[in-house]
């Protein structure tokens, strides 16, 4: 564990909380994409299944066990709490998620580090955590306004894996054999991804204005 | 120590 890695991991669990704090807080989940949250818990639940087969800490465990329940939490939350629901923007949280989910599945077939049930899965969910964010950042195109809460919930999100990278160049220079290249390069995209709405609530936070993103 | 079969990351 290096503090790049520690890092990332809090920032994650920070923008999970800053989520259910929005939803809990408003009651409301309006300008959250439910596809998503979807795809997140999806890749939690396709990469952690070694969750109780190698046991490798606590707090490595304790981690998988809150990346799960939160994620499958909000999709629940989302889908059937009686007033939360009401407030999904069903009509603009319209990206095709599922051809993401079929991309990725096939990628993971055709790239992985070992033709194994597990490594395809754990493939599948890296690709798939690196592109799960568009539906979002398409609703926030679309919805235009971005409320506070979940601007930082966004922010913090890229955040996380940008921790990641500095925690794979660490790795790298200080580990013998570590060759994480599925995790760099699809954590690269990721954050790549992340960079256009960087730079707007960059310039929002410098401008002191609201949080605007060209349609 | 964990060989590459291990993720250890989260």
């Amino acid at each position: 564990m290096n503090i790049f890695r520690f890092l990332g991991d809090m920032t994650h669990l920070i923008s999970i909380l800053i989520l259910l704090l929005k939803i809990y807080a408003t009651k409301s989940c309006s300008g959250i994409s439910l596809k998503t949250q979807e795809l997140y818990a999806l890749v939690f639940l396709a990469r952690y299944l070694d969750l109780f087969t190698d046991f490798i800490s606590v707090y490595n465990s304790v981690m998988k066990v809150v990346f799960i329940a939160s994620s499958l939490a909000i999709v629940w939350c989302m889908r059937r709490h009686r007033v939360v629901r009401r407030s999904y923007d069903k009509e603009l949280d319209t990206f095709r998620h599922y051809f993401l989910v079929a991309a990725c599945l096939a990628l993971a077939l055709l790239v992985q580090e070992k033709f194994t049930f597990l490594e395809v899965l754990w493939a599948f969910s890296i690709y798939l955590e690196a592109v799960a964010i568009l539906p979002q950042l398409v609703l926030l195109q679309r919805s235009g306004n971005v409320d506070n809460l979940t601007g930082q919930y966004v922010f913090f999100l890229g955040a996380y894996r940008a921790f990641y990278i500095l925690n794979w160049i660490y790795r790298y220079f200080t580990e013998t054999h570590f060759s994480r290249w599925i995790s760099c390069v699809s954590g690269l995209v990721q954050t790549a991804l992340y960079a256009d709405f960087f730079y707007y609530y960059f310039i929002s936070w410098k401008n002191n204005s609201k949080l605007q993103l060209p349609a | 120590h964990y060989d590459d079969d291990y993720h250890d990351e989260l």
